[in-house]
């Protein structure tokens, strides 16, 4: 099961939730995340050195050769990220098939895992369209806030066009609304919002803000590993199981 | 002065930077305002239908005319963009002279404006470095987070190869803590880390997180027009009279 975190809208909860959700389902389950951001953040986010890495997903998307990227980090397998990656964009384009690379390599090796976790950069350029083309399914997280609406009919567009395009099945797990500050009266109207227009996708479980998780990345940790009790953390248990059951019943 | 607003990391604070110091600026000043982002935030920042536009950045970038798309709306100058602009990033590839596009078009216009102010998409793409291209100064926005002090690194690094590799004279007008909750531990830590490593470069202001800039983009306008009095508004009103010092100066 191949799924991507995607939104183009920058700082929305994409690599908080993709490292969250990959800790917790790591417990049980053979699971592989990938970093396809040139950012890298979710390999910083487990304390990952990335001028010790041999091999990353630059070295992925040119020359393929997943399996000898993949490196074991606090139980969770990860194809780490650097900013490397950057140059592949302008070194891919034209190339014939290009935005089916992440995906031939997926197809290899995704049979060992029970999920690969991709996260995504802020944009719908290569790296992101890599990601759905390979996925299953696309989770999207959504900050309650003014531009999260229109980034949204945007980004479902490009799925749309995935799908037609490039003769993909490529579903919607679901959007699930982060750093939701109830006490705002923004955040509520548009959470409203979402829920009206998007009320099939919407996962229950809200994930709120909480000063836990910018703590937990300075201690290069999950936030669910970092402090099991805080309210972001157990809103990531209850997503995770929210997450696998929506997975069984498709 | 042609200043861009840029940071690859998402969800920092670009926009509304660009927005309420331009807001601020166009007060006393001939301000325009670049929208070079396919997301199109600052846009919508200022209540602009995207659907009416006729002529936008898009069509800048693939056909010039930047006159031609300047709109005035609640007493500023802006180029719009909309999720047009996305497909130029394709097209756009291999085309000589690509990084030059909005430069030369800016060339003809900008003597009319004191201020010109780029807001750039959370990428280092060709939006980016056109942006970069053709400015005078970068201002950085910083979000007080652990993935913040990574991003700086490559920021600057990429400034340098648009001066070395494109020869040009792009200096650092500063970087500015956005979104800052003083009651954090991560917030003040990574704080003290960004003067360590930037103290000369690093406004003085400091912007706070305020519940004000989510319900003002709810209506349509700048936080420093929706409420003077918010700790946001003030505190970027404190930002633009330390912006227009430090060109003074320079
Ligand atoms: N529930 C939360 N409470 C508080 N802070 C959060 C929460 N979720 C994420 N953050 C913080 O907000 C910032 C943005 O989150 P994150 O990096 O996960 O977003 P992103 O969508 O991956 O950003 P980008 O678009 O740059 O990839 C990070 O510094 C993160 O630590
Ligand atoms: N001082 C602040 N207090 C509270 N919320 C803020 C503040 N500054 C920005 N925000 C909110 O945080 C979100 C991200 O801000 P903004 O869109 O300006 O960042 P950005 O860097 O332009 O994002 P992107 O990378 O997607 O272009 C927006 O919803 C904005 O309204
Ligand atoms: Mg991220
Ligand atoms: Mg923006």
């Amino acid at each position: 099961m191949i799924i991507s975190i995607a939104n183009q809208k920058g700082g929305c909860g994409k690599t908080t939730t993709a490292a969250n959700l990959g800790a917790l389902l790591s417990v049980k389950h053979k699971v592989l995340l990938v970093d396809i951001d040139p950012q890298g953040n979710l390999t910083t986010h487990f304390g990952i050195n990335k001028a010790e890495q041999k091999r990353t997903i630059y070295d992925v998307m040119l020359n393929g050769r997943i399996e000898e990227a993949i490196i074991r980090k606090d139980g969770i397998d990860i194809v780490p990220s650097t900013i490397d990656l950057a140059g592949a964009e302008v070194e891919l384009t034209g190339k014939i098939g290009r935005e089916y690379i992440l995906n031939n390599e997926l197809k290899r090796i995704a049979r060992k895992y029970d999920y690969v976790i991709i996260d995504t950069p802020p944009s719908l350029g290569i790296f992101t369209i890599n990601s759905l083309v390979a996925s299953d399914y696309v989770l999207i997280p959504v900050q309650a806030e003014f531009f999260a609406l229109e980034g949204l009919t945007q980004l479902m567009r490009v799925v749309e066009l995935v799908n037609s395009r490039l003769s993909r099945n490529l579903k919607l797990l679901g959007m699930v609304i982060t750093m939701f500050n109830s006490r705002t009266r923004s955040s509520n109207e548009v959470l409203e919002d979402v829920r009206k227009h998007y009320s099939k996708s919407l996962f229950k479980t809200v994930i709120p803000r909480n000063v836990t998780v910018t703590d937990s990345t300075m201690a290069g940790s999950p936030a669910v590993r970092y402090n099991k009790t805080a309210s972001a953390s157990r809103a990531y248990v209850k997503l995770a199981s929210e997450f696998e059951k929506k997975l069984k019943v498709k």
